[in-house]
């Protein structure tokens, strides 16, 4: 048979159009046999997902992603070497149900509490837990005429007990992450790392959360509804991303060389978005996105 | 390395008419030897390419071609290669000749869409062939 030598010969160069199912060439194999045919890479993703129906993600999640892979790997998709080593995995959660809570405020700035659940039954044992980050994405970029202080208020809850309703956890978080605008962003990454870190430390596989973002002009005086830097519409329920370390023989490890550099934060290119930190970590302020070198 | 005790004058080692391609070609290099080859493949050619975002292309490499038999340092062989060469000339030419095939890789990463509909960026490791050996 054509596979008898044991490799399966994928046409190049000419036009192969794969009319039949994409195992056909290997059928009938039974499910043992047509994995133990896969490399590792088709093994590892396969898993039995090839054509297993999947629900699309969100069309900014997905922007974003695919920035953040043009930044961690060059054109022939090769993980670049000026990359933080601590992870080699991040993986993008966006929110099971969201309903709103307290109704945001015009004047005030503040936006509606949104309650968001995640589900991260995706995150396997041997994936650690390194940074998870807050993902806001706007339709289109937001600037302002003059600064604007956002604050980020996260509320954990418990998973849901028997009795049906989510109790608040004894000390509700309230997490003050201070960004400033002053250019066009798309997105804002708030890190929750300190937040999620006992939960996603102790496998816990709902996340279950209120989220709150209130801006006001940096002079602290709210500003008035027709300057509300923040238009509900523009602003998506944010996702969740989990930077993480995959420990197994198939992932790529890197090692941590003496002349990398720590920044505040790698995300997907820095012009476009804003990394926020929490107060007192790493950089209070926004992260500035590098100038032109001339 | 042999010490030669000239008594004349040195007359030159090299003379002046020599042809160094002439030289070489007295050393047998097979013709289909041992070296990487390219081989592209998309993975919208495994209908993947609904859950497999990036990379669009994907080239793996991989290793053919003959090894010749003094092998020598050029393939990075190990002895045991020269060894086995030797059993298959000399006592059991059943047991097979040293295969050329990958000594080196490098990793690749790649963005997924997940059933549950997250996306997720890994980076594998030895997913592309960089460099072939024989052994």
């Amino acid at each position: 048979s054509r596979a008898s030598t044991g490799e399966i010969q994928i046409a190049a160069g000419a036009e192969w159009e794969a009319k039949a199912e994409p195992w056909s060439l290997v059928q009938p194999l039974d499910e043992k046999d047509r994995l133990g045919f896969l490399p590792p890479l088709f093994k590892v993703l396969y898993n039995g997902q090839g054509d297993a129906p999947r629900l699309q993600p969100d069309s900014r999640a997905l922007r974003y992603m695919k920035r953040l892979y043009k930044s961690f790997a060059t054109k022939e998709g090769i993980p670049k070497s000026n990359r933080s080593p601590l992870y080699n995995t991040v993986r993008l959660f966006t929110s099971y149900a969201q309903h709103k809570q307290a109704p945001g405020d015009q004047v005030t700035g503040t936006v509606p509490s949104v309650d968001l659940l995640f589900h991260l039954d995706r995150v396997t044992a041997v994936e650690h837990f390194i940074k998870s980050v807050l993902l806001f994405t706007f339709s289109n970029p937001i600037s302002f005429s003059s600064a604007v202080k956002c604050v980020c208020n996260l509320v954990m809850k418990e998973p849901e007990s028997s009795s049906g309703n989510p109790h608040r956890t004894p000390s509700s978080l309230t997490f003050d992450s201070q960004f400033e605008f002053r250019k066009k962003y798309r997105w804002i990454e708030v890190d929750v790392t300190a937040p999620l870190q006992p939960l996603v430390a102790s496998n816990q596989r709902n996340i279950h959360m209120s989220v709150n973002l209130t801006c006001v002009k940096a002079q602290l005086q709210p500003p008035s509804a027709r300057e509300n830097p923040f238009n509900m519409t523009l602003l998506v329920p944010p996702s969740l991303l989990l930077y993480l370390n995959d420990t197994s023989a198939q992932a790529h490890h890197r090692w941590y060389s003496l002349h990398y550099k720590r920044r505040p934060s790698q995300g997907a290119g820095q012009k476009r978005g804003l990394s926020a930190c929490p107060q007192g970590e790493e950089s209070a302020e926004a992260v500035r996105p590098s100038r032109h070198r001339r | 390395d042999q010490e030669t005790i000239g008594l004349e004058p040195q007359k030159p080692l090299v003379p002046a008419s020599f042809n160094l391609s002439e030289y070489f070609k007295q050393f047998l290099f097979p013709q289909n030897e041992c070296e990487l080859h390219d081989f592209r493949l998309s993975f919208s050619q495994l209908k993947w390419d609904s859950w497999i975002v990036a990379p669009h292309r994907y080239n793996p490499r991989y290793c053919k071609g003959d090894c010749p038999r003094a092998l020598g340092h050029r393939y990075g062989s190990p002895v045991h290669t020269m060894v086995q060469n030797i059993i298959h000339e000399k006592l059991d030419s059943s047991v097979p000749r040293p295969s050329c095939v990958p000594a080196k890789y490098s990793p690749l990463s790649v963005l997924t869409i997940e059933p549950d509909g997250s996306i997720a960026y890994k980076e594998y490791e030895d997913m592309i062939a960089t460099k072939c050996t024989c052994r």
